[in-house]
C-alpha cells in the first residue's frame, strides 16, 4: 500500500526504468542526517541487510522489521568530534567505520557487534589529517593522510571481530590523493585520483605506485568512483564536483576515461550529462557497477546507465525540500539495485530500481 | 578511442608495471 510508482521524468519520455519506491524510515531524533549507508548485520544466526544512518553525532543502525517499518537497533555515540561520512566495508558483516572531524577527517572509527557477547562497540582505527578513505574488499580500509612534509597512505585489515591486523603501506604520490576506487576484477590493484587532476595506479600486494596518468585539463578536478579494467585498457568513472557547465562539455556529472597504463594516454569514452531541460549541476553521487546516481543543485536526484551515458530516472526534489543524500545500497545479486535517498531532516527512503 | 590515440594496448600492464615499477 505504501509503494509508488516513480516515473523517470523524462522529456523523450524515456520509460524504461523506473524507480520504486520501496520503503521510509525516519529518525525523529535527528534533525540533520549526514550520511546513509548499508551494512550486513548478523545475530542469533540471522543475517540481514540493515540501514546505517549518520547524524552529526551518532550513526544508528536500522533493522526491516516487516514491509515499510524499520527499528532502530543500536545508535553509536561518537562524541564532540562531528560525523562526516561513513565507510563502508564492503562485503564484510558486522563492521562499518565512520570518518570524523572538522571540515576535514580527523579520525576514523570502526563500529561493530560482536555475537559472542552480543554487544556493540567502537574503536579507534586512524587519526591525522585525513584526506581520503574506503573500505576495499576483504574488511580492509585504506586511507590517505598528510603532514606539511609527506603524504601516508596506508591499508588497515581488521579480522571478523574487528580486530585491526598489521597494517600495510602504500607508496605515495607526490600530490594529495582526494579518493581512491578499488578496479573491479583485479584483486591487487587500487586507483586513486589526486589534487592535480592526475590518476594513480597502486599494487595492493606490493605497494607499489606503478602509474601516474594526467586525466587532462578539459576534465578538471576529478574524483574517481569506480575503476574496469578490460581489453587491455583501463576505464575509470569520474565525477567532477567543482566543474563549471561550458559549452563545449555541457553539463557532465559523471564521466567515463579510458587509460592506458602501458603509455598513460587516456581518452574520454561517455560523459553523463544532466537530462536536457534540467537546471543545476552535480553535488554528490555514488557509483555501483554500472549504474551512478547523484543529487543535483536542484534537489533532484539522478540515475546514470554508465554504459549508455543516459539518465534513466529521476527523483523530483519534492513539495518540502529536496534530497541530500544518494547511495546505492550492497545487495545480493539476485534482489537487484536499491538506492537510498535521503534528506536532511533524517528521512531515509529505500528504492527499487 | 582508438589504438592511435591511447598508443599501442598490452592485455598484462599489470603485471608489466609492476616489473618496472621500483619494488
Amino acid at each position: 500500500a505504501v509503494a509508488e510508482q516513480l516515473a523517470p521524468v523524462l522529456p523523450d519520455g524515456l520509460r524504461e526504468e523506473s524507480l520504486q519506491l520501496v520503503s521510509k524510515l525516519k529518525d525523529c531524533s535527528s534533525s540533520c542526517a549526514v550520511d546513509v549507508s548499508t551494512m550486513w548485520w548478523e545475530a542469533a544466526g540471522c543475517r540481514e541487510l540493515c540501514v546505517v544512518t549518520a547524524c552529526e553525532s551518532s550513526v544508528s543502525l536500522w533493522k526491516p522489521l516487516g514491509p515499510n517499518c524499520w527499528g532502530r537497533v543500536y545508535t553509536w555515540q561518537l562524541g564532540e568530534i562531528p560525523v562526516i561520512q561513513i565507510v563502508p566495508l564492503p562485503d564484510s558483516c558486522n563492521l562499518a567505520c565512520v570518518a570524523l572531524g572538522d571540515l576535514e577527517i580527523g579520525e576514523i572509527r570502526l563500529l561493530l557487534y560482536s555475537s559472542e557477547n552480543d554487544s556493540f562497540k567502537q574503536s579507534l582505527v586512524r587519526t591525522g589529517n585525513i584526506k581520503a578513505a574506503l573500505g576495499l574488499k576483504d574488511r580492509r580500509l585504506v586511507s590517505s593522510s598528510r603532514t606539511v612534509q609527506e603524504q601516508h597512505v596506508e591499508i588497515v585489515s581488521f579480522s571478523e571481530t574487528g580486530r585491526s591486523r598489521d597494517g600495510q603501506t602504500l607508496m605515495p604520490p607526490e600530490e594529495t590523493v582526494s579518493a581512491f576506487a578499488e578496479v573491479e576484477g583485479m584483486r591487487d590493484a587500487l586507483v586513486g585520483t589526486t589534487a592535480v587532476n592526475s590518476v594513480v595506479i597502486w599494487n595492493l600486494k606490493t605497494g607499489q605506485l606503478l602509474k601516474k596518468m594526467h586525466v587532462g585539463y578539459s576534465y578538471p578536478a576529478s574524483i574517481c568512483h569506480q575503476a574496469y579494467s578490460d581489453s587491455g585498457l583501463l576505464f575509470v568513472v569520474l565525477s567532477h564536483p567543482h566543474a563549471k557547465e561550458s559549452e563545449s562539455c555541457g553539463n557532465p556529472a559523471f564521466r567515463v576515461v579510458a587509460f592506458n597504463p602501458s603509455t598513460a594516454r587516456s581518452s574520454g569514452v561517455l560523459a553523463s550529462s544532466l537530462p536536457p531541460g534540467h537546471a543545476g549541476r552535480y553535488l554528490e553521487g555514488d557509483v555501483r557497477g554500472a549504474l551512478a546516481a547523484a543529487v543535483l543543485t536542484s534537489g533532484a536526484v539522478a540515475v546514470w546507465d554508465l554504459l549508455l551515458g543516459q539518465c534513466t530516472a529521476l527523483l523530483p526534489p519534492g513539495p518540502a525540500r529536496g534530497w541530500a543524500l544518494a547511495r546505492w545500497a550492497s545487495t545480493d545479486a539476485c534482489t537487484g539495485a536499491c538506492l537510498l535517498a535521503g534528506q536532511r531532516d533524517g528521512t531515509v527512503c529505500l528504492y527499487r530500481y | 578511442c582508438s589504438e592511435s590515440d591511447l598508443g599501442p594496448i598490452s592485455l598484462n600492464w599489470f603485471e608489466e608495471l609492476c616489473a618496472e615499477a621500483p619494488p
